[in-house]
């Protein structure tokens, strides 16, 4: 049974796992060499993903350039300078991702600080 | 987000988390969707750490992201991330770590760190609970040991509480989604009850990846903006991961 209204519960399901049920797929996986240089040790993982990651990017370019295109601005502008201050290897690795996908570093931090800011 | 950890008759302990992001980034009107969402989905991969050869830890990410929301240590414990939404949340302590003060640690590289640096339940335990992080968020850890499961809610700066699996009172599961657990959650986003009421009608004698999977696939746990359920059990050190889609009718959030 389901409820046809918000928030739309529905009774406990069951032999979804069998079936792979309401799923889209299942995602590739890559090895991390820690032993690598951090700034090459993300290549692989980038070169396979790069058209998805580069189209992620520009949609939260999108969103935040809809607030104010001056916030992109300053991306681009300050957070290459603060990469330099994240403890390694996490500084070096972004450097990394952002050369191997050739995206601005800015915009490669900015991705990853999402998760960090939206608990606000 | 929800979390899960959970254990068998034989004690056997079982991790699982769905990932819900992209609230409020960005509405698809035409397919009625979170853009941000639909963006994440095809970014989804397994990662295998591997040092000298070997596996050190694994987790899921999604490209171009560094941090670890969702890994496993073989055979020493499982970290899950959940959001905790505040006001004085990581916004603030992004601000005050871009203005210079940088003793905290971004929440997701703690992660990390403790994935490299822990090997054992309790070490993961003590780094997670007492360093200084820039965001209030859960952290939703397993063990190797029966009873080994606990949600720790943390604050920026100090610990707010450890629910811990208390076995000896009968509790087989730990479960977090995005609200303390002594408080309720709010009306319109009462995913934790829709979850419990799952996990006891499967029962702790059923519990395996099957049944903890259809928990996360009933709706609203599954919801909008579920990007991956992961399931894992720390003895084989198995990582299963499924990128979701929820079928209308789908709440939100």
């Amino acid at each position: 049974n389901a409820q046809v209204l918000p928030p739309y519960t529905e009774d406990c399901q069951h032999g979804m796992y069998a079936n792979h049920a309401r799923c889209a797929g299942m995602p590739p996986t890559f090895e991390v060499n820690l032993d690598q240089d951090p700034s090459v040790r993300w290549n692989g993982v980038v070169q396979h993903k790069k058209k998805e990651l580069v189209a992620m990017i520009g949609q939260i370019k999108l969103l935040v350039g809809a607030i104010s295109p001056k916030i992109i601005t300053a991306v681009d502008q300050y957070l290459p300078e603060l990469i330099q201050k994240l403890p390694e290897p996490y500084g070096a690795e972004i450097q990394g991702i952002a050369k191997a996908s050739g995206l601005p570093d800015g915009e490669i931090l900015l991705f990853n600080i999402f998760y960090e800011i939206f608990t606000v | 987000c929800t979390s899960i950890v959970a254990q068998d008759d034989a004690g056997k302990l079982y991790h699982a988390r769905n990932l819900d992001f992209g609230l409020f980034m960005g509405w698809d009107v035409k397919n009625h969707t979170w853009l941000i969402t639909e963006y994440l989905r095809p970014l989804v991969v397994n990662v295998n750490f591997t040092r000298g050869g070997k596996t050190a830890y694994k987790s899921v990410n999604f490209a171009g992201y560094i941090g670890l929301l969702t890994g496993i240590k073989p055979n020493a414990f499982t970290i899950t991330l959940n959001e905790r939404f505040n006001i004085d949340g990581g916004f603030v302590g992004m601000l005050e770590w871009i203005m210079g003060q940088r003793d905290g640690h971004w929440t997701s590289f703690l992660t990390r760190t403790v994935m490299d640096k822990a090997s054992s339940y309790d070490e993961a335990m003590s780094m997670l609970t007492k360093e200084v992080i820039l965001a209030p968020v859960y952290y939703i850890v397993g063990g190797v040991k029966s009873g080994e499961g606990a949600v720790v809610t943390r604050d920026r700066t100090k610990l707010d509480n450890v629910m811990a699996m208390n076995t000896t009172a009968g509790e087989w599961y730990v479960l977090e989604t995005n609200y303390d657990n002594w408080t309720n959650p709010p009306f319109f986003d009462d995913r934790r009850a829709d979850a419990k009421k799952c996990m006891d009608y499967s029962g702790k004698k059923g519990v395996g990846f099957p049944s903890i999977f259809d928990v996360l696939s009933t709706k609203p746990v599954l919801n909008q903006l579920t990007t991956y359920t992961a399931l894992m059990q720390v003895n084989a050190g198995t990582l299963e991961t499924y990128i979701r889609e929820c079928p209308h009718p789908c709440y939100p959030w």
